[in-house]
């Protein structure tokens, strides 16, 4: 499903270049569990951000099923990130002036449902992580976690083949973060491709796969 | 220093009534170092806004050094929060335009301190976090857990005697979550009064007293 090959990402600035990712070859099968670690700056949201077709690297290539991602136009890459991939940035990413339902049904808007399916799927989404008596609130109206929360409930609401979550846990107590693991075991099981970047380990135990990376390389791959 | 009686924070919102905080009671002595635990939801945000002057109760009173804190005019509560309290926010709340450097050194500017004199503490707060290779980086040209410590640092470069984190280590790897956690040891004692908000039990351990907050209240405060 995915394979980058010898892929860079350097930030060229004033004073001088940031190698964020250093050569990073990478295959993961379609249905992988795979949990991404490593410490702060080495890369991982960077790469996250590359398999999730939010950004091209500046060397070696990534093919998603097959197609060479910097190939294809803007169209055919948002239609992409909207029917297959489900994001959970490690910032959230909220509209600051719509609601929590407003925010989860973002993605159904893209594909096209109509209003009633959109409500009551956005509905769902929120129920599921525990926001079902918070449908009216705005991001500053709910607290970190909550937020969190509802940056996961738009990542999962279109039903995504992929999941990318980008430290989905962070702002989480134990008792919920667990909650939250549970839901990606059950996508897991039921097909979807996981990869989750995650600093803490019970949450990378669940995963099949542990990669770890260190100054944008893989230094450690487990199965 | 801080002492609270019988605080309560309602939201009221178009559905409804969120009660926040339902009567809190706690007292913090000058120079303790104090973890704040609890549920996604159940009120810390609250409590560290409260404490740290950026919201008022809506039942009760809050006591900072003896002055009652709701009667202050703007002027005064500025003036406390600029020279006394650091604050680490969830979401950090870094100026996006402006590079690490000029972020770290907004409480200094307020303070009133010179050009140079400015320039040079902050360089060396942001070397104490480790970003001593990111000075000329803006907020989205770090990576998340390099923005946490960008908000650390920013909090602590004027030398506040009450220091206020509400989830420091949140985006942190284990060995750079260490490292943060080491500085908040120093700064306890050094005499600063600590107040970390945390979901991990390896952050509250190092605090001399744990409070657990459930649904607004305070359930357990164990020393
Ligand atoms: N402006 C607001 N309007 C309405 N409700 C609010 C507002 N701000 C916070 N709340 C609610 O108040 C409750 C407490 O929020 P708070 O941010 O203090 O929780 P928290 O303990 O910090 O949670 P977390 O661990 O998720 O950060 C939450 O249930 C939240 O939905
Ligand atoms: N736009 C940019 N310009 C310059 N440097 C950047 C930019 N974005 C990221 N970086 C740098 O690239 C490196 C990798 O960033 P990345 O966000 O991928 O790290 P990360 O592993 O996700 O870290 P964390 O665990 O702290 O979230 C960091 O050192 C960061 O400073
Ligand atoms: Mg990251
Ligand atoms: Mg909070």
């Amino acid at each position: 499903l995915i394979s980058l090959r010898q892929v860079e990402r350097v930030y060229r600035m004033g004073g001088g270049e940031v190698q964020a990712l250093a050569g990073v070859d990478l295959e993961i099968a379609r249905g992988e569990y795979v949990a991404i670690m490593g410490p702060s700056g080495s890369g991982k949201s960077t790469l996250m951000n590359i398999v999730g077709c939010l950004d091209t690297p500046t060397g070696g290539t990534y093919e998603l099923a097959g197609t060479t991602v910097h190939e294809l136009d803007d169209d055919e890459l948002a239609g992409i990130r909207n029917r297959e991939i489900g994001f959970v940035f490690q910032s959230f990413n909220l509209l600051p002036r719509a609601d929590a339902v407003t925010n989860v049904a973002l993605p159904l808007l893209y594909a096209g449902l109509d209003r009633g399916v959109r409500q009551t799927r956005a509905e769902e989404a929120l129920r599921r992580v525990g926001l079902g008596d918070r449908l009216d609130h705005r991001p500053n109206e709910l607290s970190g976690g909550q937020c969190q929360r509802l940056a996961i409930a738009r990542a999962l609401v279109n039903e995504p083949s992929l999941v990318l979550a980008d430290e989905p846990t962070g702002n989480l107590d134990s008792v919920t973060s667990e909650e939250i693991i549970i839901l990606f075991d059950e996508l897991s099981r039921a097909g979807t491709t996981v990869i989750l970047v995650t600093h803490e380990d019970e949450v990378a135990d669940h995963a099949r796969r542990q990669i770890r990376l260190r100054d944008g390389n893989i230094v450690t791959d487990r199965s």
